[in-house]
């Protein structure tokens, strides 16, 4: 079992992917996010662990057995069981289909919404309104492949879930009020399901999902 | 020709300044 | 064997890495990716299309037995064979880890840099100068790593050097003339070293390394 050390701050959705792998396939993580053991911003720039993780960026791996890991996506599936990770040659490429959906076209128009409202990035209204035509897209290929499957990838539920969910998280916390999801009831039907085992539960917490859509926060 | 497809990419040009924003923010957020 | 075809658009290094992946594996791949059997732009907007492929993206592939996949990183990885994967779990975490570094740290600087040469788009001198940083910073994050490497994970190639060789490939041959790359001694020996695999041959054909740094195409 791949036990080790998870390097990253706190509430990181990205961490959130392998610890919630972990849950199920019993990796014992220690998760490294405040002083001492880890000061984001400090200790990741150390030489030491730089020589570890050159790109210097969260969250990162090192197991007990010294075997040391960055990038998120290649965490998780380390930490992950085989079933979780696809038990055939096909549900393997589905779920890695699905983690790259989530960088490529989850990732990058949910950032454009959601930062402004957290007071990270400037509001720009155009970048605003094309990145809720972008979400609506993604919401509805969800809701689509979902009409008749309970999970992403065969009967039961894998990396690829756990993947898109996290990558879903600050959408239906901060953005995606009821009058917005209300058209996505197959993929809303699916994400309820993912926060609600407890795998998810036991890193998550409760997830209280969006009640009137966060504006910017100027 | 295929320069012309490329244009059709998707690409997360501004990635940097994302990544950029949300380091700066976890970094003040965790003092 | 995963034989079948690959939806594409001429010359897409996206495509190009299942393409290389199936040299290696022995997968036969049937291209199409001029008309009558496909036409970008039209072919995958139909119905049909979206149907099997949602996002209407390329590459996307559907196997001889009807499976569809797009993604990418998804196709390259099922039509790879096992020792292209990784062989044991860390080197198959090894392998994931080198593909979303490709995605996530070399596609975006690299589009940036690249494209204004190609005259696809504006040229923005800031946005520019900020990608050759983000390039050099990459290329020394190789170079440091292949310090005392032949490949990226293990001793035989995988496909982590498919990938990330496939995200480097306009970079190498549009503006790291010689000046530039004159730090990277290790990341050119490698470079080079995998274009010149007969596998890559037979995909690429010759790659001609830039010798004067593109400009922009006004």
């Amino acid at each position: 079992m791949a036990n080790g050390t998870l390097y990253t701050y706190p509430d990181n959705w990205r961490a959130f992917k392998p610890l919630i792998a972990a849950q199920y396939s019993g990796a014992k993580i220690k998760v490294a996010s405040s002083p001492p053991q880890f000061h984001f911003g400090q200790t990741n720039k150390t030489p030491e662990f730089l020589q570890k993780f050159p790109l210097g960026k969260v969250p990162a791996f090192q197991g007990d057995d010294g075997f040391c890991l960055f990038e998120s996506n290649a965490i998780a599936h380390y930490l992950s069981s085989e079933a979780l990770r696809g038990s055939t040659k096909e549900a393997a490429a589905q779920v890695l289909q699905w983690v790259s959906f989530a960088d490529s076209e989850i990732v990058p128009p949910a950032s454009t919404w959601v930062f402004p409202t957290l007071g990270i990035m400037q509001y720009n209204k155009q970048a605003t309104e094309h990145a809720k035509e972008e979400v609506r897209k993604v919401l509805s290929v969800l809701n689509e492949h979902l009409q008749s499957r309970t999970f992403l990838v065969g009967e039961r539920l894998t990396l690829a879930d756990i993947t898109v969910v996290c990558s879903l998280l600050w959408l239906y916390k901060q953005v995606l009020e009821p009058s917005f999801r209300q058209s996505f009831l197959n993929t809303n039907r699916w994400f309820i399901t993912c926060i609600n085992q407890p795998q998810f539960k036991a890193v998550l917490g409760e997830v209280k999902l969006c009640e009137k859509m966060a504006q910017f926060d100027a | 020709m295929s320069t012309e497809y490329l244009s059709q990419e998707k690409i997360w040009f501004d990635k940097y300044r994302y990544d950029d924003a949300e380091r700066q923010y976890y970094e003040q957020m965790n003092g």
